[in-house]
């Protein structure tokens, strides 16, 4: 799955994702990718998020909008997507999950769940600070 | 607002990083550079885990998933379990500009894409049919069923629910009942 916030120089925010779904699903089935809240979420008064990982578990905490509504209570994005993991982890500790998180100043984020196997999350970064587009990476929690 | 314009994408998909950001570096939206730049994913079959020829679901077949969404106006267009089109945000897009829905599913959602104008092609691969064929062998493990007889952990389906005949099993055991001298 690739999940993608936009923030223009005007302040506008962008997401958007695409997946082809979990392997061996059952026909039909939808994960969270394609609903908005869940598979990214985009205010330009706020911000903007987006999450990959196990779409059946995460759709049903609305990461995205969640993440979204504490960057416009002026949580820093990193802890806001964190914020959303914790959640999650509540119910699912083991669920397979990360989410990156974007506010109107351009300040940026990232989260994930850490499970065997995966201790960290990678994901890329574009902006004037940055020469080209920087691939980071975040220890999960 | 000097660290504007930002792009940031989920995993290390650098090209579809490039991509968005070089529409926004001409002068193009920022919903351009969304589409752009996640399609770029659909077409580079990022991971496996977007695009064509990617997650053969039960049947061996991949069905796309994707959104877009407009934080100035909050508009979204997003589409599930879309079959035979690759281009999954762009119709996604169309969604959203061409219709006052926000989510379009499965083969209508295909049909509609046609209309505007999207190709109707096969998502099916070499590389999707041997992961099938391989979890086919494999007992289709792992999968998704639980609570079902035969037992999904150990073997393939089809599948039903253990606790309730179904209605044609209690009508041939009861025609056998009065099936007697």
């Amino acid at each position: 799955t690739i999940g993608m916030i936009v923030i223009g120089g005007s302040g506008t925010v962008v997401s958007g994702t695409s997946t082809n779904g979990a392997v061996h699903k059952i026909p039909g089935r939808v994960g969270d990718s394609p609903i908005a809240g869940a598979g990214s979420y985009a205010d330009s008064t706020a911000g903007g998020a987006a999450a990959t990982g196990d779409g059946d578990i995460m759709m049903r905490f609305l990461p995205s909008y969640q993440a979204v509504e504490y960057m416009r209570m002026g949580t820093d994005p990193r802890v806001a997507c964190q914020k959303v993991i914790s959640r999650i982890q509540k119910y699912a500790p083991k669920f397979f999950g990360a989410v990156i998180c974007a506010n109107t100043t351009g300040s940026y984020g990232a989260a994930c769940n850490k499970i065997p196997g995966f201790t960290q999350f990678h994901f890329m970064v574009s902006s004037p600070f940055l020469s080209h587009p920087t691939e980071q990476v975040v220890d999960c929690i | 607002a000097a660290a504007l314009p930002v792009v940031i994408n989920t995993w290390a998909f650098k090209k579809a990083a490039d991509t968005a950001w070089g529409v926004l570096q001409l002068g193009g939206s920022e919903l351009d550079a969304v589409e752009k730049g996640c399609g770029q994913c659909e077409i580079d079959q990022c991971d496996g885990s977007v695009g064509y020829g990617g997650s053969p679901d039960e049947s061996g077949e991949t069905t796309l998933d994707a959104m877009i969404m407009n934080g100035n106006t909050m508009e979204v267009g997003a589409v599930a379990d879309l079959r035979h089109v690759k281009n999954a945000i762009s119709v996604a897009r169309k969604v959203m500009e061409y219709t006052k829905h926000t989510l379009l599913v499965g083969e209508s959602a295909s049909l509609f894409a046609v209309r505007m104008g999207f190709p109707y092609e096969d998502l099916t691969t070499q590389k999707s049919l041997s992961v099938y064929s391989e979890w086919l062998n494999q007992s289709c493990q792992p999968n998704y069923w639980k609570n079902v007889i035969p037992d999904s952990s150990k073997s393939c389906g089809p599948y039903k629910r253990p606790e309730k005949v179904t209605y044609k099993e209690e009508q041939i055991s009861r025609r056998s009942f009065h099936n007697h001298d």
